[in-house]
């Protein structure tokens, strides 16, 4: 037996949003501590990591570890359908082929069941090992994406270099190059809206805008942003969920030829 | 431009 119950179901629905299209398919994995997800896109050069722990639940019901394999677009077309102010629901029985999504409006006066066939997933899990990582930017999520969108209409990849006068992000294509750089802002009125480089050395690595571009579309989910870098790691870009959790996504480097 | 490495060069199969 498994229920779940969201108050504050649009952060499921942004969830699905920041993922769909990176990843088609793929388990969730549920235990009594939260639920997680793990997949890489199809190609394997990238990866997203979803955790939403128990405590974020209003109510949360797990009797015992299962994995259930969805498809992220048909889920999404389901969470579509409800409310941004919906509490969202998840249910699902052992050994049912189906899960169920219950949107139930605020007021409670309109109550909807969707439910969604399962399908089965061969998952390929990969070790994650915990790293030490040379450079951590963290900046406000916004910027990164109107960088990394004002930087695909003149290049493919990014170059992302971190140095002790910050970080720039640089690209090149036919009409030309562009080269932005953050320094350090700590003296902001918000903290959401500093820009904060830990560095323990310089780092300079070569990714695929249209990646980069993808993972943004995780950006309603959290103010702030934080890339991990390290030359010989693909990089993280986490998106924390306040309260609950995260959604990473990890992007293998260009390399020299 | 680089070529495109793939994630399990760094990360194990579990």
């Amino acid at each position: 037996m498994l229920e779940l119950r969201l108050v504050q179901g649009s952060l499921l629905k942004k969830v699905l949003e920041s993922i769909k299209d990176l990843v088609n398919d793929a388990n969730f994995d549920f235990s009594s501590s939260g639920f997680s997800l793990q997949s890489m896109d199809s190609s394997h050069v990238a990866l997203v990591a979803l955790l939403l722990k128990s405590e974020g639940f209003e109510h949360y019901r797990c009797d015992r570890n299962t994995s259930m394999g969805m498809n992220l677009g048909n889920m999404s077309k389901m969470l579509k359908c409800a409310g941004n102010d919906d509490i969202i629901t998840i249910k699902g029985d052992d050994g049912s082929d189906t899960v169920t999504f219950m949107f139930e409006s605020p007021t409670q006066d309109k109550i909807a069941d969707f439910e969604m066939k399962l399908m089965d997933i061969d998952s390929e899990h990969l070790g994650i090992p915990e790293a030490e990582y040379h450079a951590i930017v963290k900046m406000p999520s916004a910027e990164f994406a109107r960088i990394c969108k004002d930087l695909a209409s003149i290049g493919d990849t990014v170059v992302i270099s971190v140095t002790k006068e910050g970080v720039k992000f640089s690209t090149r294509g036919d009409i030309g190059t562009a080269n932005i750089v953050l320094r350090q802002n700590t003296t902001v009125d918000k903290p959401e809206d500093a820009t904060v480089i830990e560095m323990n050395e310089p780092v300079s690595m070569t990714f695929a805008l249209r990646y980069m571009n993808s993972f943004t579309k995780a950006t309603p989910l959290s103010n702030t942003v934080t890339i991990s870098m390290s030359p010989d790691l693909p990089v993280v870009v986490e998106y924390k969920i306040a309260e609950m959790g995260y959604v990473r996504f990890y992007l293998a480097p260009k390399m020299e030829e | 431009l680089g070529s495109q490495t793939v994630l399990p060069i760094y990360f194990r199969h579990l």
